[in-house]
Order: C-alpha cells, then sequence, then structure tokens
C-alpha cells in the first residue's frame, strides 16, 4: 500500500527533524537543519510556514505528512 | 507582503527540502 509506505516515510523524516521527539517541529528546529541540509535559514522557514496549516508554530506529524504527500503527489488525511 | 513570501517558496524549496532529507534519510543505515 502506497499510502502506508508514504506515512512511514513521513515519520521516519519527521523524526529528523525533531531530534528532541518532543511530537512537534518548531521554527527554530527547523533552522537548526541548515547544518545537515543544503538550504539557507530562509528557506527553511519558508519551507515550514508552507507546510504548518493553522499557524500556531507547530508542525504536527498530520501536517508534515500532509506537505510530503502533496509534494509527492499522493492525497493523504482527506 | 508575508503572502507573497509564502507564495515565492514554491515547490522547488519544499523538493529541495525533501529531497535533502530522503537522501540524509537513505544515506546512512
Amino acid at each position: 500500500d502506497v499510502q502506508v509506505e508514504m506515512l512511514e516515510k513521513a515519520r521516519e523524516l519527521f523524526q529528523l527533524c525533531d531530534k528532541e521527539e518532543k511530537g512537534f517541529i518548531t521554527k527554530l528546529d527547523m533552522q537548526r537543519l541548515q547544518s545537515e541540509l543544503p538550504l539557507t535559514p530562509e528557506q527553511l522557514e519558508a519551507v515550514f510556514e508552507s507546510l504548518e496549516q493553522d499557524n500556531n508554530g507547530y508542525l504536527t506529524p498530520v501536517e508534515f505528512s500532509m506537505g510530503l504527500g502533496k509534494f509527492i503527489g499522493i492525497e493523504l488525511y482527506q | 507582503d508575508p503572502n507573497m513570501k509564502a507564495g515565492a517558496t514554491s515547490e522547488g524549496v519544499l523538493a529541495n527540502f525533501f529531497n535533502s532529507l530522503l537522501s540524509k534519510k537513505t544515506g546512512s543505515p
């Protein structure tokens, strides 16, 4: 099942961002990734803002998965 | 205008982000 595989991948990638295993990603967590990813802090902030749905300052696993799903072209969590 | 900024994000940066994460994931055992 592609969706299950997708969600599993999303979960793994989420954990790469949520190093402290808080269960959510903040803008600060995102900006810390600049040492590991070839993106600027501005780009990481832009990614955060485009993934975040409700503008509460936290990126949840659901929001993250939806963003990845949209990127890959698979509809998740309808 | 924050909306313009968000629009400028576009898929390029997101693609870069996810691709980098994916290659990082597969790069480590």
